[in-house]
């Protein structure tokens, strides 16, 4: 299966290469790599609202959206963590790299909800930049 | 660590890496072997955070996330040579990319049993997790997260919660989602906004939405039981995904142009969301055509 849209030609090359499969010790049962496979999959959860609600009362959260997707776009994730009804510790403001407006982020107790201005649904690949300050920030526990 | 998994010489590199990287499987539920591939940081391994990456579709690869997104080695377009990543997320993290379930990517079952879903998944991976750390004790002191993106949105939670209740010792401190699957409906309901929003539906449709989905406070999109409502989401999210839009990222050209969307290989989450929207009537009455059919009968660019 290949998501519409998306060139994974290179990656698919590559990862098939004899040398590479060497290289990485990948097993001879392993079929021929592809970046998605329609397995028979059963989802269960409509909704995380009940393992968030577990899983912060121990764990640091950050949700973050780049805000031009539209698979999992930015305002249903930001109506998922209103709908939690964390304690609010910032307003929503603009964060940077460098002098340049990066997205938003809104600070709620124990979960940081931000946008990546201009990014789509693989942020890392899109904004990289902006996605390591985001992720260095976060686990180092920094604004 | 587990030397044998070392990646000693790694294909495509003009030169190999200062920091060490190991690839093989580790054990999860029953005969499931799951392919990892671990980065040491750059930084100061030995007391930088140990991240777990996992990609999500469901049925996605995790190379992805490794090769073409936040690890050290990107594929050139060639399918043959690397270039160094200099925005790796393991220039301050050790970084695990796991692919999950069996069956994704390198991972497999040997007698090919590959029915799961969300739970029998997070199982499997929290006992992939303590395989790894069987493999690799000296990081089992270090902070530890769990990260990973769109259905990611569900693997992540639901892989927390079970280190959470667990009793394996791993030093959890957070968990981080991008580009998340949350919750189905407000994902979709909240899609129609977006599309307003940014100009994919016009005015006369989106009225149409608020007479018919609205009562002046709240709306109800694609949990409406009013059949009129529901024809005018499905007309809705007709234009966002099947006209040729690049659904993952509003503003960049669809590779492969918009065939590609009509492809029937459509990912398992376009397939999931069909069946989340089933109970829709499947055609839009003829005055609301798809911006497709209204491209083609006119000139309009």
């Amino acid at each position: 299966v290949v998501p519409p849209c998306i060139n994974v030609t290179g990656v698919t090359a590559y990862l098939n290469l004899p040398a590479v499969r060497k290289a990485l010790h990948i097993a001879e049962e392993a079929t021929a790599w592809e970046i998605c496979s329609a397995l028979p999959y059963k989802t269960i959860y409509a909704t995380m609202y009940d393992t968030y609600k577990s899983i912060l009362t121990q764990y640091r959260g950050l949700v973050y959206n780049g805000d031009t997707d539209m698979a999992c776009n930015f305002l249903g994730d930001e109506w998922f963590i209103e709908s939690l009804n964390l304690k609010q510790k910032t307003d929503r403001a603009p964060w940077k790299l460098g002098d340049q407006i990066a997205g938003f982020v809104k600070e709620f107790e124990g979960l940081s909800l931000v946008t990546v201005k201009g990014s789509g649904h693989m942020v890392p690949q899109e904004r990289p930049a902006q996605a390591l300050k985001m992720i260095t920030s976060f686990l180092q526990n920094k604004p | 660590a587990y030397a044998p998994d070392e990646v000693t010489n790694l294909p495509g590199l003009k030169t190999q890496p200062t920091f060490r990287h190991y690839s093989g499987y580790l054990n999860a539920s029953g005969e499931d072997r799951l392919h990892y591939w671990f980065v040491e940081s750059e930084n100061d391994p030995a007391n930088d955070p140990v991240v777990l990456w996992m990609n999500g579709g469901p049925g996605c690869s995790s190379m992805d996330g490794m090769l073409s997104e936040l690890g050290p080695f990107h594929v050139n377009n060639d399918g043959q040579s690397l270039y160094m990543n200099e925005f790796s997320w393991n220039k301050v993290a050790n970084v695990i990319f796991l692919e999950a379930p069996a069956g994704v990517g390198y991972s497999y079952n040997p007698s090919k049993e590959y029915a799961t879903d969300d739970d029998k998944v997070s199982m499997g991976n929290y006992l992939a997790l303590q395989s790894f750390f069987k493999k690799f004790p000296e990081y089992a002191s270090n902070e530890f997260y769990v990260t990973g993106e769109s259905y990611g949105g569900i693997y992540v939670p639901t892989l927390s919660l079970r280190i959470l209740q667990g009793n394996a010792t791993i030093n959890m401190k957070g968990f981080a989602v991008g580009n998340g699957i949350t919750n189905f409906t407000t994902n979709s309901d909240s899609l129609v906004y977006f599309a307003y929003y940014h100009g994919l539906i016009g005015l006369n449709l989106w009225k149409g939405l608020n007479d018919k989905c609205c009562d002046g406070t709240y709306c109800v999109f694609t949990e409406s039981t009013d059949t009129g409502c529901l024809t005018l989401v499905r007309e809705t999210l007709n234009i966002v995904y099947n006209i040729g839009l690049n659904t993952y990222s509003l503003y960049l050209d669809c590779y492969n142009g918009p065939s590609s969307v009509k492809s029937p290989l459509l990912t398992r989450y376009q397939f999931d969301m069909q069946h989340a929207l089933g109970h829709l009537p499947t055609q839009p009455p003829k005055y609301y055509q798809p911006m497709s059919a209204i491209l083609s009968k006119s000139k309009l660019g």
